[in-house]
């Protein structure tokens, strides 16, 4: 052990492993988490090169090689729980992207939200068991966070009870989807709904796109990898062209809105419900914001209290870089952001779990609030991860440009959380929406509750400076 | 909420006060400005991207508020007293640097003083120097192992410098003492020179 860290860990004023339970959620979570990547670390079989070192190609291979062996041992292993399926596959990839992220990630999870109980018995199974293995194509080329502004049409052919999938043109080619260019065999399409020569706006279809078995494209669709992006490198985020291709009726993911074999729309209780799955994925990236950064800032701390630089006192010996007070100043307030976004990240995460169990029981209230809430979260916690983790690097001087300082990877695969899932401006846009939706309502005298109650004071708040 | 008596700036809970009241102005701040872009007749649409850098910043404040609001109540839950006072110091250099970086904010809306915001800059370098003995044990505490962490300046025992030296060695170009391309360009075109 370096004498530096070792002299830090001794005179540390708490124990650590209290403020671990603390972060995993209790002591048991703890324990329970180690285990788990004991698994990992303990197995030959996830043993590999470092991947700095590898082609773009050898890393997808890797990766889809790791996925592979992933959900054997979960079978093996009985994991079940999302929270342990989350740790294991964190552990088995070091926290990197993988192919079966949207599988795992979006394409269950909308299942289960979206999904009649008819469709679950017919989808579910097969992809628990990866004989389906699916992605989510919502984002196209000509369009991203403007969900309202997607071309992608299904129109509804009551003569064979079919919906015509179709891309009417380069713009409307699904694009970015992770999983989609060459791991994929379906995909959730998100499309503008044509039936009776009505547009009911965007519904959730599931598609298949290459035959189960060889893994071919179906004929009608044209489907395949962007190319190198600043990283992600394992990831196969692709493309997905639909040339009128059909699929039955009862793939339109149907718990809301409904399509009746005649051809007529029934309207869902909200359209917010559509976003369900979004919501989700913003309150995963609170979590990921803290945990990114909280990455960032141990390689940033801990070289810092290694490395020795130029000399306070003349004639004294290098002191460590973390008794700079513009060292502290960098990497303390990022420390504690981590920490702050941690426990938002837990608390949005059982929020949306809450209102979702609400939303079963049709109660909608809380749906807007945890829309707009989690909108500008998302883009607040990323916005900050996202520049703290370039200072990070810049923290640790030119080895941090190494990709051995692990900084480089943290931030090239975190990045991207500034423009998916809602382009961080327009959430904080969508936020404001809301905001005013509810300022306007406190100024006609009717009070708001959750975490805008603070603007019922307004009228009778008078702001003075005062003593300190 | 009746605004703060006195700024107490080693109280969380008084800090969640002052980030609310940002809140608040920031919003009735752009929803005035909204207002008065529809006065002047304007469609709904352009008043709206007309006031849309108002309102990305009060849906900002709000979202700070929300975080040092969750920050702050999640402190009261830890048990262990030197495990809390270390968070605490934590949650108030989150808060305390909040104001410092937007002090515009807080002084425009008459929420702060000159004078506090003087107090808070000088209170966030004492923080830091309250938190140096701990930063170690802080990181240490999300319990990253060195292979999810995958850095060899981030390692758990600190032995950097040995560890940077034999990984650089596995880099594929040092396969060979001396690459291909040597051989192949640069001795052929040495020798025409």
């Amino acid at each position: 052990m370096n004498l530096d860290l070792r002299k830090e860990r001794e005179t540390a004023s708490f124990n650590t492993e209290f403020l671990t339970n603390i972060l995993d959620g209790g002591a048991d979570r703890t324990r329970r988490r180690r285990e788990l990547e004991a698994l990992v670390l303990n197995d030959p079989d996830f043993k590999h090169e470092d991947v700095n070192f590898l082609s773009r190609s050898e890393r997808y291979e890797l990766a889809i090689k790791k996925s592979a062996l992933m959900v054997m041992k979960l079978r093996e292993f009985g994991i079940a729980d999302p929270d342990e399926i989350y740790w294991f596959k964190s552990f088995v990839h070091h926290g990197r992207p993988e192919p079966l992220d949207l599988h795992l990630g979006m394409f269950l999870p909308t299942l289960l939200t979206q999904a009649t109980q008819e469709q679950q018995d017919r989808f579910f199974m097969p992809a628990w068991n990866l004989e389906i293995i699916g992605t989510y194509a919502q984002t196209e080329m000509g369009h991203g966070t403007h969900l309202r502004g997607l071309e992608t049409t299904a129109t509804y052919d009551p003569a064979t009870q079919e919906f015509i999938l179709n891309s009417p043109t380069v713009t409307s080619i699904k694009w970015w989807p992770g999983g989609l260019g060459k791991t994929s065999n379906h995909a959730i399409v998100l499309a503008q709904l044509h039936t009776q020569g009505q547009n009911h706006g965007l519904h959730a279809f599931i598609v298949p796109i290459r035959q189960l078995g060889t893994h071919e494209p179906l004929p009608g669709i044209t489907v395949g990898d962007i190319g190198p992006k600043f990283g992600y490198d394992e990831m196969d985020n692709g493309y997905l062209k639909m040339d009128n291709f059909r699929i039955p009726r009862e793939n339109m993911l149907m718990k809301f809105a409904k399509v009746e074999p005649d051809g007529t729309y029934v309207k869902p209780l909200s359209d917010k419900l559509t976003y369900g799955t979004m919501v989700f994925i913003r309150s995963i990236i609170v979590g990921d914001s803290a945990r990114s950064l909280a990455r960032a800032c141990t390689i940033a701390i801990r070289y810092s209290a290694v490395r020795h630089q130029s000399e306070l006192k003349p004639g004294e010996p290098e002191p460590q870089i973390l008794d700079y007070q513009t060292q502290q100043y960098k990497l303390f307030p990022l420390l504690a952001a981590a920490y702050a976004f941690h426990f938002v990240g837990a608390y949005m995460k059982d929020t949306y779990r809450r209102i979702t169990a609400d939303i079963n029981d049709g109660d909608l209230r809380e749906m807007p609030e945890l829309h707009a809430l989690s909108a500008g979260l998302k883009a607040f916690s990323s916005w900050i991860a996202n520049a703290g983790i370039e200072e990070c690097r810049m923290a640790c001087g030119g080895h941090g440009y190494s990709r051995c300082s692990g900084l480089p990877d943290i931030y090239v695969n975190f990045t991207p959380s500034c423009t998916y899932e809602g382009e961080n401006t327009v959430m904080m846009l969508q936020t404001a929406r809301f905001l005013i939706k509810s300022y306007t309502q406190v100024s006609s005298g009717q009070l708001v509750s959750g975490m805008m109650s603070y603007l019922n004071d307004l009228p009778g708040q008078r702001i003075q400076p005062q003593q300190v | 909420a009746a605004r703060p008596a006195t700024l107490h700036i080693n109280n969380p809970a008084s800090l969640v006060e002052t980030y609310k009241l940002r809140a608040s102005r920031l919003v009735e701040f752009a929803a005035k400005n909204l207002q008065a872009e529809l006065n002047r007749r304007r469609s709904k649409e352009d008043a709206w991207n007309r006031t849309s850098v108002d309102l990305v910043r009060a849906s900002e404040a709000h979202c700070h508020y929300v975080v040092v609001k969750l920050f702050t109540a999640k402190i009261s839950e830890i048990g262990d007293p030197a495990t809390r006072a270390v968070v605490n110091n934590l949650c108030l250099l989150f808060a305390l640097h909040g104001i410092s970086k937007h002090s515009g904010d807080f002084l425009q809306g008459g929420i702060l003083t000159d004078a506090q915001i003087t107090q808070v800059n000088q209170r966030v370098k004492e923080l830091l120097a309250l938190i140096r003995p701990n930063a170690v044990a802080l990181v240490d505490s999300f319990d990253f192992s060195d292979l999810f962490l995958g850095s060899v300046l981030g390692r758990y025992d600190g032995n950097i410098y040995e560890n940077m030296f034999e990984w650089s060695k596995k880099s594929p170009l040092n396969k060979t003492q001396v690459h291909k391309s040597f051989h192949k360009h640069l001795k052929p075109m040495q020798a025409k020179l």
